[in-house]
């Protein structure tokens, strides 16, 4: 048997194969984007999200619509 | 507004960086910005340290994850001087934050603004041109596996968890969308960048919105 990192590779890029099948099976405008493999497709979505999603959400307020004065700076 | 805009046609935006296996997206934007808000006056285009920012930013988590507004209140705050990357190289891990004394040089922001434009991106587009590269965050889910073409179906603007800079837009086709450079090396999606379109508010782009004053 493969060792475990092998199998686990393995998987994820089935997985990944299943979804850009997915995500490309939108892609009737020509200038959409189009997915496939890249480095990223040996890790599962969660690995990949653990690794290269590091932002955390924030609030900001709402830009002042046009001829309305914007609120002070956040900071 | 002009049909097409991009900073990099000023030549004040820098190469692409990779953040490795090291979740400081968040830094990379910000440091990103800084270093062609500079550029703009008419300062060297220099790589700053984005480590610096990762080491030392104690309202962030490092490798670990953050906020570009954290950072950002933070170098407000503290007025720390940003230094070169030669410097304060990236390490892609956390390490101990490392001080300067007061003469050394380095770059410090005087402020910056951070907005909500959801529906309101064309407003978003005139802060483009007037202030320089705009800090988002962006849900980035299925951009593991983004290729090329204007990203537009599969990105909910559900929880951001993504730091990015916007350089520029492109009106000029059937798609207009906004031009995003990303840090995950030059091998990913269009020579490192994504196009996202405008409009519609795609992945979240438009929901914190960042603009740094140097």
């Amino acid at each position: 048997t493969w060792p475990r990192s092998h199998q686990r590779e393995a998987a994820a890029l089935r997985e990944s194969l299943n979804r850009h099948r997915y995500l490309n099976s939108f892609s009737h405008e020509n200038s959409t984007a189009c997915y496939g493999l890249n480095q990223f497709s040996y890790l599962s979505p969660e690995e990949f999200k653990a690794m290269y999603l590091g932002s955390k959400p924030t609030w900001s307020p709402r830009y002042p619509a046009a001829g309305q004065t914007p609120i002070p700076n956040v900071s | 507004l002009p049909l097409r805009f991009d900073w990099r046609d000023k030549h004040v935006v820098n190469q692409v960086r990779n953040q490795r296996m090291c979740g400081g997206c968040w830094a990379f934007s910000v440091v990103s910005a800084i270093e062609t808000a500079c550029a703009i006056q008419g300062k060297p285009l220099n790589y700053l340290s984005v480590q610096q920012v990762i080491d030392c930013s104690f309202n962030n988590y490092g490798c670990s994850g953050g906020s570009p507004l954290s950072a950002l209140s933070w170098l407000n705050e503290t007025q720390v001087k940003l230094v070169e990357d030669s410097e304060y190289p990236f390490k892609a891990e956390n390490g101990l934050c490392r001080y300067f004394p007061q003469s050394q040089s380095g770059v410090s922001i005087k402020d910056f603004s951070a907005y909500d434009f959801s529906g309101q991106e064309d407003e978003m587009a005139k802060a483009l041109l007037n202030f320089g590269p705009l800090v988002v965050i962006v849900d980035a889910v299925s951009w593991q596996d983004y290729l090329g073409g204007v990203i537009q179906h599969h990105c909910s603007s559900g929880e951001a968890n993504h730091a990015v800079l916007i350089t520029g837009f492109d009106k000029t086709g059937n798609t207009p969308y906004w031009i995003v450079r990303n840090s995950w090396g030059t091998s990913w999606g269009i020579e490192g960048y994504a196009h996202v379109k405008m409009g519609g508010n795609v992945c979240g782009i438009a929901d914190s919105v960042s603009v740094v004053f140097v």
